[in-house]
C-alpha cells in the first residue's frame, strides 16, 4: 500500500504499525534504487522550483491526488476548504480522473508577457513542452485553465468576451497565424477558475511537438475594445501561486486511437 | 554466511561419532543465534527521511517490509522464485518461529498513486496499477 492515511485535517499520517527509524545508509540507496525502479525512473528528478516562475498547480494536483487516493477522504478535504480561490477538481475532472493512468500539469513556458501584437492587439501567450509525454500515453482529455478575479474600475459595468486561440503559425513580422478554440462572454463583476478544453491541440501537441506553438488569450469590451488580460481581472504568471494560469491533461494507455487534427 | 554454517557443520560433523546420520533438525537451523535468526521487519519509508521531499509531493512515505538476519535462501541463478518459495515454506514448516513465511512470486500488490514534480517542473500524478513482487522471500 502507499502507507498514507489522512488525518481529520486533511494531512497525511505515518501507516500505524510500521516502525518509523532512521535508515542505515545501505538501506537509504537500496530503497531510492527500488522507489525509481517503481516510478520507473531512471534517474531522481531535480526540478527547478521557485515560486511563481515555474508553476505546474501542485496545489490542484494534490487535490487530483487526494481525490484518487479516496474518494470519502477528499470531500471530507473539499469541506473543510473555505476559500474560493483554490481550483478543486470539477465533477468532470473527477470523471477523467477515474479514467486516466496518469494526470500532468506543465509549467508556462513563456516567461516575458508581449502584451501587444504588430497591430496592436492586446493578447497573453502561454506555451507548454508535452514532448516529454512517456511512449504509448494518449491525451484522453486536457484543459487550459485560468483565474478571473471581480473587476472593479473602468470596465466593472461591462461585459468581455475571452478568446483562446491555438496558435498554427508564427511570423517575425506580422500577427501570428491563429485557429479560434474558444471565445466566451463573462461579466466583469464575474470571479472564479475558467476551464477551456484543449483536448484535440493538446494530442496534436503529443504526435506533432512542432506544431506545439502554444496559445493566445485575447480580450475584448462589449464595445469590441481590445483590452489586456489584467484589466480584465485574468490573473498571470505575476498572481498568487494558486490562482497563476496552468494546462492539466489526462493521459491512458494508448487504447485511444486518436485522428490527427485536419 | 551460508559458507560460515558449512564449516559450522563440517566441525559439528567430524566431532559427532561416525556413522551418525542425523538431518538438519529444527532445533539446529538458525538455533546458534537467535538474534540474527531471519525475520521480516516492518519499515516505514518517509521520503522526507530520504530528502526527496523537494520532488515527491504525495504520499508522505510508503511501508515497506524486508528481511534480516540469517536468511539463508537468497534468490539467484539457479534457484527461481518458485523453488526459492517452495524450499521456504518447508522450512517454515518445520520451524516456524525461526523462519517468516514466504512472500512467494509472483505477488500482486495494491495499486498506488504517486504525485511527484519531473525534471522540466512539471507535476505528474500517475497510477502504478500493476504492481508486482519481482524477487522472492520473506519481503
Amino acid at each position: 500500500a502507499a502507507g498514507s492515511h489522512f488525518s481529520p485535517d486533511g494531512t497525511p499520517e505515518a501507516h500505524p504499525g510500521f516502525v518509523h527509524r532512521r535508515l542505515r545508509t545501505h538501506e537509504k540507496r537500496e530503497m531510492q534504487k527500488e522507489i525509481l525502479s517503481i516510478l520507473g525512473l531512471p534517474h531522481r528528478p531535480r526540478p527547478h522550483l521557485s515560486h511563481g516562475k515555474y508553476n505546474s498547480a501542485p496545489l490542484f494536483m494534490l487535490d487530483l491526488y487526494n481525490t484518487m487516493s479516496g474518494e470519502e477522504k477528499a470531500d471530507r478535504l473539499r469541506s473543510a476548504r473555505t476559500t474560493q480561490s483554490s481550483p478543486l477538481a470539477t465533477f468532470q475532472e473527477t470523471a477523467f480522473l477515474n479514467d486516466a493512468d496518469m494526470v500532468m500539469s506543465f509549467v508556462n513556458l513563456v516567461e516575458f508577457d508581449r502584451e501587444l501584437s504588430p497591430q496592436r492587439r492586446h493578447h497573453k501567450e502561454f506555451k507548454f513542452n508535452l514532448s516529454q509525454i512517456p511512449e504509448g500515453e494518449a491525451v484522453t482529455a486536457a484543459e487550459f485553465r485560468l483565474y478571473k478575479e471581480c473587476v472593479s474600475g473602468a470596465f466593472r459595468n461591462d461585459s468581455f468576451l475571452l478568446r483562446v486561440y491555438q496558435v498554427v503559425k508564427e511570423h517575425p513580422d506580422r500577427e501570428a497565424d491563429l485557429f479560434l478554440l474558444e471565445s466566451r462572454r463573462l461579466w466583469a463583476t464575474e470571479e472564479g477558475w475558467l476551464e477551456f478544453d484543449i483536448t484535440a491541440t493538446s494530442n496534436l501537441w503529443v504526435m506533432s511537438p512542432a506544431h506545439n506553438l502554444g496559445l493566445q488569450v485575447g480580450v475584448e469590451t462589449s464595445s469590441g475594445q481590445s483590452i489586456s488580460c489584467k484589466e480584465a481581472g485574468l490573473i498571470g504568471r505575476d498572481g498568487a501561486l494558486e490562482k497563476q494560469p496552468f494546462m492539466v491533461a489526462f493521459f491512458k494507455v494508448s487504447e485511444v486511437h486518436i485522428r490527427a487534427a485536419r | 554466511s551460508t559458507g560460515g554454517k558449512r564449516r559450522q557443520q563440517n566441525r559439528n560433523r567430524s566431532s559427532q561419532p561416525r556413522g551418525a546420520s542425523r538431518g538438519l533438525g529444527p532445533a539446529d537451523y538458525n538455533s546458534s543465534d537467535q538474534k540474527t535468526a531471519c525475520r521480516r521487519h516492518e519499515l516505514y519509508v518517509s521520503f522526507r527521511e530520504l530528502g526527496w521531499q523537494d520532488w515527491i509531493i504525495a504520499p508522505e512515505g510508503y511501508a515497506a517490509n524486508y528481511c534480516d538476519g540469517e536468511c539463508s535462501f537468497p534468490l539467484n541463478a539457479h534457484m527461481n522464485a518458485t523453488n526459492h518459495a517452495i524450499v521456504q515454506t518447508l522450512v517454515h514448516l518445520m520451524n516456524p518461529e525461526n523462519v517468516p513465511k514466504p512472500c512467494c512470486a509472483p505477488t500482486k500488490l495494491h495499486a498506488i498513486s504517486v504525485l511527484y514534480f519531473d525534471d522540466n517542473s512539471n507535476v505528474i500524478l500517475k497510477k502504478y496499477k500493476n504492481m508486482v513482487v519481482r524477487a522472492c522471500g520473506c519481503h
